[in-house]
């Protein structure tokens, strides 16, 4: 359970101070499937990178199941990172000089997973994305959109119990989106908590409830029938 | 007027071969507002780096004008490049520790157009793309929308006779998304011949024409009123 209380983040670097997100309440349960929506600039990649322990709020309370996140020690939460989200960049942040197939591993490696089990699994999840032939590429020698499927295979590898994702189909043609769409309602069905940042109606359209937000603030909260 | 004949670009980096233009057969005539879509690894970006001459085909001939491109000089290409082309790079491209501001002055800079001029002009094309308040954004401080705006204010900063798009609204929300056609409808009924890669068939309703490649083939190439 992510439970956001009065949660606000200001971005303040001496010249410029941007209040990115305002006094955001936000509850989601375990095993819900949640569409983020709102413009450009609304807040979306900021409230994710809160969710997933990468930043901290500026004020108010996060809490991850009974812990109070702002209180955890840094072991504590690189292990939440490493072990219990997996996160789909907006911009993919793959290791430049380091193949498909070793991007992937990289979070099993951080985990202590056996290589022989880390090889297969790679291959497995890279397979699964359409990119089986593609492992011994650099990231510079792939598509925008295959880059965006190797940075969705390895947020999957250490089998996380909840998955956020930025965009994830923002480079993906209809096909490949939905298919990548399908791969997260199976995931969802086998109790994986995911939040998809998104702004197509098509994508959001496979969640059970979409939040909205509009120049930082949470506008709107609906639950809706999945198709 | 863009001539491609038989084209095909082989990528060979030793271990790795890949096809990713087949015998491509493509003309372009001046003020045509042109779709390119297809599947993720099809062929589109290679496609636009070629036009944009910023890569060369592997075989085939490509014309600009009565032009042969792989007959030119060193110094007309970048003359090309610079002054008559806008080049929107799918993953963005931005100088990273520089402003929004100095990132769309760029190319004027290499026009060697006069300092005050290059500023007025930046500032009017950050306003057009709706990031007036954010010329003095790093690009690590921009969200991704953001940065996608960015580039595009860069590409239109020389008014380019041409402007390669590739998927210029991958980031963007329904409203931007829109804001951004309806300024390169407003460019292209001056002149400016358009080609936008995307992967969405709302934004592909803009165009006159909408060309389709499937494994590095073209397969369809149909005339359509736009939308
Ligand atoms: N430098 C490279 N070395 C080897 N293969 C490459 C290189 N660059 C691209 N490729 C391959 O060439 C094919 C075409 O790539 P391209 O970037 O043109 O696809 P695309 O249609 O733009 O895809 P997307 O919609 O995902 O952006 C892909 O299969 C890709 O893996
Ligand atoms: N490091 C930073 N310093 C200053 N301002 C920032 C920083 N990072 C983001 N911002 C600003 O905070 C606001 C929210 O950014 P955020 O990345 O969360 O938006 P977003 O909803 O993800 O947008 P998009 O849909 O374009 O990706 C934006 O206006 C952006 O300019
Ligand atoms: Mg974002
Ligand atoms: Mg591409």
């Amino acid at each position: 359970v992510i439970r956001l209380t009065d949660v606000s983040k200001t971005y303040d670097t001496g010249a410029i101070q941007v209040q990115a997100l305002k006094h955001v309440d936000l509850v989601i349960n375990e095993g819900e499937f949640v569409a983020i929506m709102g413009q450009s600039g609304s807040g979306k990649s900021t409230l994710m990178n809160i969710l997933g322990c990468l930043d901290r709020p500026t004020s108010g309370k996060f809490y991850l199941g009974e812990d109070d996140v702002s209180v955890m020690d840094p072991k504590e939460l690189a292990t939440v990172r490493n072990k219990k989200i997996g996160f789909v960049f907006q911009s993919f942040n793959l290791i430049p000089r380091t193949t498909a197939l070793k991007n992937v591993e990289l979070p099993m490696i951080y985990a202590r997973r056996p290589k022989t089990e880390r090889r297969r699994q790679a291959e497995a999840l890279l397979a699964r994305v359409g990119l089986a032939d593609r492992g011994d590429h650099l990231p510079n020698e792939l598509s925008g959109g295959q880059k965006q499927r190797v940075a969705i295979a390895r947020a999957l590898v250490n089998q996380p119990q909840m998955l956020l994702a930025d965009e994830p189909t923002g480079n993906l043609d209809t096909g490949s989106s939905l298919e990548i769409m399908e791969l997260f309602t199976a995931l969802n069905s086998e109790g994986v908590t995911v939040v998809v940042v998104t702004h197509e109606e098509e994508i959001a359209a496979y969640c059970g409830r979409v939040v909205r937000f509009k120049d930082g603030q949470l506008i709107s909260d609906l639950l809706q029938e999945p198709v």
